[in-house]
C-alpha cells in the first residue's frame, strides 16, 4: 500500500460526508446506500465513523459532475477516467468527484429501483413475463398513461407484484422542485418543450420546469434516466424507441449494425434515417459501491497500490463479493490503527459481536431458592419463566445492574443474578424477581437502593415503584419525582452520597439532592451522547454500562478502564 | 445458404466521439497524466529513454511485464477505465 506523501490523513475519527447532488443512473435511494456501503468497507476495519450531513461543510464532499466541473480536472466523458478524490485536508481536500458521463450502476446492468406500485420499492426483475411475452425493460405495454413500470418477480401474472420505473412523469431530482414530475408542455425562453431537454444548459444534464411555464415560475428539476436511456451519441439520457428504423430495416432491439465497432446502438425516436437520433445501448456499468470505496480510500489518505486485486489498485474490475485485500486494510490501519476497544465497537453502533463463551454455571444460592417452575404474580406483573440452566455469560445486555445489600444484581428479563461480596464473588442465581418484588414489571431500566433508607427504587417506563422490605409504593409516574412529561424512560441511576441520587436518561441527567423531598434540582447535559445505560457503585468506582461494555470512573472522575460486563464484573 | 447475406453497412453517426489519437500518442497523455513522465518541454521534447524508463515505471506499478515498451497488453491497460488519481506525485 502507500499513503500521500506527508502520511496525509483526518486528525479526528468522526468523519462528515455530504452527498451534493445525484446521477440519473440511479435512484437516490440507491445511490445514498451505495455511498453508505463504500463508507462501511472503511468503518468496519478502523476506529472511523462516518456521519452523513444534509447541509453545510462536510470533511468529505461527494458529488457527481461532467467533463470541467470546476477543480482543474476535467473528467474525459465516457469510459477512461471513471471518479477522483482529494487526500484528507481543507477545503476541496477529501472530496470525491464522480464522472456522470459514466453509467452509474451496481456493477451489472441497470438495477431499477420501483417506486409506488405495490411492491414496496424493490428493484425490476429482468425478465419479467407479462400477457404472455416477456420483458427485459421497463414497458408502458398495459397502460395508458404511458408509466413505464416492471414486475418485481419473474411472473407478473402469478404475483402481481410491479412498481414504476424511474420516469420524469413521475419524479425529479435536484433543481428546486422538491422532486415534482414535470409538466409537459412546458415554456422555456419562448419554446415549447414536449420532453426534457438540455438546452440552456452547457453540462448536458436533460431537465424539464415542474410548472407549465419555466420563465415565469423557474421551477426545474433534473429528469430521471430510464433503465433505456441511451449513453451518448446525440440523444445522451433519451429512451431508445422500439421499434426503429434504420436503413429500411426494423429493429425491436439494440443492434451493432452500421457500425464497425460492434457497439450496441438504438434509435431515440422511430426512424433514425429521419431524424438521425441514437446513442448507445446500456452496459453493464460502473459499480458505484466499488468506485466509491476506492475514491474515499483516497479521501482517508490511501494512494494507489500496485497490488492487482487490492481495492486501491488504480483500474476498475468488477468483483461480486467484494471484501478488502489485506494491503488495503495494512495501508488504512498505518494510517489510523485498528478496532481495538469497546468504545470503537459501541461507537460503532457494533454491539452483539464478540466471542460468547459458554462458561461453567454457578450454584444457585439459598436464599431465595432459585425458581424452576414458572410463578404466578398477584399484581400486575407478568409472570416469566425462570431456565434455571440459563448463565448470565449468555447474556449480551442486561436489563440493569445494580447494588442491593452490598451485592452486584444483575437483572434480566423477569430474572436476576446475585454476586456476593461476603462469598468471595461467588455468582447465584437466576431468582424470579416476581418472586422478591412481585409489583415490579418484567423489564426494568434502572434499579438502585438509597443509601440512606434502605428503598429499592425501580424504574420501567415513565413508572417507578419504591420497596421498603417487603411492602411497595407505586406504581407512580416519574413526574412525580420531577422529571419532565417528555422523559420516556431512566436509563440510569448513580448515588452520590445518603440521599442524593444522579438520574439519566439520554443525554440529559437530573441530580436529585433529597429522594425524601422528590425535588429536582439541576438538568445537566453529559458530554457522551446516549452512553449511559445503567450505572453501578463498585468500590469507590462508578461503572458507566451500555450494552456489554463498561466504564469505570474512578474517584478523581476518570475514566480509567474499558471493558466487558460478563468477562470483568461476572468473571465468564 | 440458403439465407441471404445481409450486407454490412458502416455509417458516420452523428455526434459519435471517435478518439483518433495513435497509441504512442495515448501513452504519451496516460504517462504524463499520471505522473510517470513530466509534461513534454516547450521544445517539445521526449526522450526515448525517459518515455521508456517512464513505460517501465507504469508497467510495475500495473503489475504488467517491465518492458519499457508499448506493448499490447500495456496499451490495453491504458485503455482500460480507472481512477483519475495520479500513480506517481510530483
Amino acid at each position: 500500500y502507500q499513503t500521500f506523501q506527508g502520511d496525509l490523513k483526518w486528525d479526528h475519527h468522526d468523519i462528515t460526508y455530504r452527498i451534493l447532488n445525484y446521477s440519473p443512473d440511479m435512484g437516490a435511494s440507491l445511490i445514498d446506500d451505495a455511498f453508505a456501503r463504500a463508507f462501511k468497507v472503511w468503518s468496519d476495519v478502523t476506529p472511523l465513523t462516518f456521519t452523513r450531513l444534509f447541509d453545510g461543510i462536510a470533511d468529505i464532499m461527494v458529488s457527481f459532475g461532467k467533463a470541467d466541473h470546476g477543480d482543474g480536472y476535467p473528467f474525459d466523458g465516457k469510459d477512461g477516467l471513471l471518479a477522483h478524490a482529494f487526500p484528507p485536508g481543507e477545503g476541496i481536500q477529501g472530496d470525491a468527484h464522480f464522472d456522470d458521463d459514466e453509467n452509474w450502476t451496481l456493477g451489472k446492468g441497470a438495477a431499477v429501483k420501483t417506486s409506488f406500485g405495490n411492491a414496496e420499492g424493490a428493484l425490476c426483475h429482468f425478465p419479467f413475463s407479462f400477457g404472455g411475452k416477456q420483458y427485459s425493460t421497463c414497458t408502458t405495454e398495459g397502460r395508458s398513461d404511458n408509466l413505464p413500470w416492471c414486475a418485481t418477480t419473474a411472473d407478473y401474472g402469478r404475483d402481481k407484484k410491479f412498481g414504476f420505473c424511474p420516469s420524469e412523469l413521475l419524479y425529479t431530482f435536484d433543481g428546486n422542485s422538491n422532486g415534482k414530475a414535470c409538466v409537459f408542455p412546458f415554456v422555456f425562453l419562448g419554446e415549447t418543450y414536449e420532453g426534457c431537454t438540455t438546452e440552456g444548459r452547457s453540462d448536458g444534464y436533460r431537465w424539464c420546469s415542474t410548472t407549465e411555464n419555466f420563465d415565469k415560475d423557474k421551477k426545474f428539476g433534473f429528469c430521471p434516466n430510464r433503465d433505456t436511456a441511451v449513453i451518448g451519441g446525440n440523444s445522451e439520457g433519451e429512451p431508445c424507441h422500439f421499434p426503429f428504423v434504420f436503413l429500411g430495416n426494423k429493429y425491436d432491439s439494440c443492434t451493432s449494425e452500421g457500425r464497425g465497432d460492434g457497439r450496441l446502438w438504438c434509435a431515440t425516436t422511430s426512424n433514425f434515417d429521419t431524424d438521425t437520433k441514437w446513442g448507445f445501448c446500456q452496459d453493464r456499468g460502473y459499480s458505484l459501491f466499488l468506485v466509491a470505496a476506492h475514491e474515499f480510500g483516497h479521501a482517508l489518505g490511501l494512494d494507489h497500490s500496485n497490488i492487482r486485486n487490492a481495492l486501491m489498485y488504480p483500474m476498475y474490475s468488477y468483483v461480486e463479493d467484494f471484501s478488502l485485500h489485506k494491503d488495503d486494510v495494512e495501508g488504512i490501519h498505518y494510517l489510523y490503527g485498528m478496532i481495538l476497544s469497546p468504545c470503537d465497537v459501541i461507537r460503532k453502533g457494533i454491539f452483539t459481536t464478540g466471542p460468547d463463551p459458554i462458561p461453567t454455571i454457578p450454584s444457585p444460592g439459598p436464599d431465595p431458592k432459585p425458581d424452576t417452575t414458572t410463578t404466578k404474580s398477584t399484581t400486575t406483573t407478568t409472570t416469566h419463566p425462570v431456565d434455571p440452566s440459563q448463565s448470565p455469560c449468555q447474556i449480551n445486555k442486561f436489563d440493569t445492574i445494580t447494588e442491593i445489600d452490598g451485592d452486584l444484581h444483575f437483572f434480566k428479563d423477569g430474572q436476576y443474578w446475585r454476586m456476593s461480596s461476603k462469598t468471595d464473588g461467588g455468582l447465584e442465581g437466576p431468582f424470579s424477581m416476581s418472586k422478591r418484588w412481585p409489583a415490579v414489571p418484567v423489564v426494568v431500566d434502572t434499579a438502585f437502593e438509597d443509601l440512606a433508607t434502605k428503598k429499592i427504587y425501580f424504574f420501567s417506563g415513565t413508572r417507578f415503584w419504591v420497596y421498603t422490605g417487603q411492602s411497595v409504593l407505586g406504581p407512580r409516574s416519574i413526574e412525580k419525582l420531577g422529571l419532565s412529561s417528555t422523559v420516556e424512560k431512566v436509563e440510569g441511576a448513580l448515588q452520590r452520597g445518603k440521599g442524593k441520587v444522579l438520574l439519566f436518561n439520554g443525554e440529559n441527567y437530573w441530580r436529585h439532592f433529597t429522594l425524601l423531598c422528590t425535588i429536582v434540582c439541576t438538568k445537566h447535559t453529559t458530554r457522551e451522547r446516549r452512553l449511559i445505560l445503567v450505572i453501578v457503585c463498585i468500590v469507590g468506582n462508578s461503572y458507566f454500562c451500555r450494552d456489554s461494555f463498561y466504564w469505570r470512573m474512578n474517584s478523581n472522575r476518570q475514566v480509567d478502564r474499558v471493558g466487558y460486563v460478563k468477562y470483568d464484573l461476572l468473571n465468564c | 445458404w440458403c439465407v441471404p447475406l445481409k450486407k454490412s453497412v458502416s455509417v458516420t453517426f452523428p455526434g459519435d466521439v471517435l478518439k483518433n489519437m495513435t497509441d504512442t500518442e495515448l501513452a504519451n497523455s496516460y504517462l504524463q497524466r499520471f505522473g510517470y513522465m513530466d509534461v513534454q518541454h516547450r521544445s517539445g521534447f521526449q526522450s526515448m529513454a525517459s518515455t521508456s524508463k517512464a513505460l517501465m515505471r507504469m508497467q510495475r506499478q500495473m503489475g504488467l511485464e517491465e518492458t519499457g515498451t508499448l506493448d499490447k497488453s500495456t496499451v490495453a491497460a491504458m485503455k482500460a477505465p480507472r481512477c483519475g488519481v495520479p500513480d506517481v506525485r510530483s
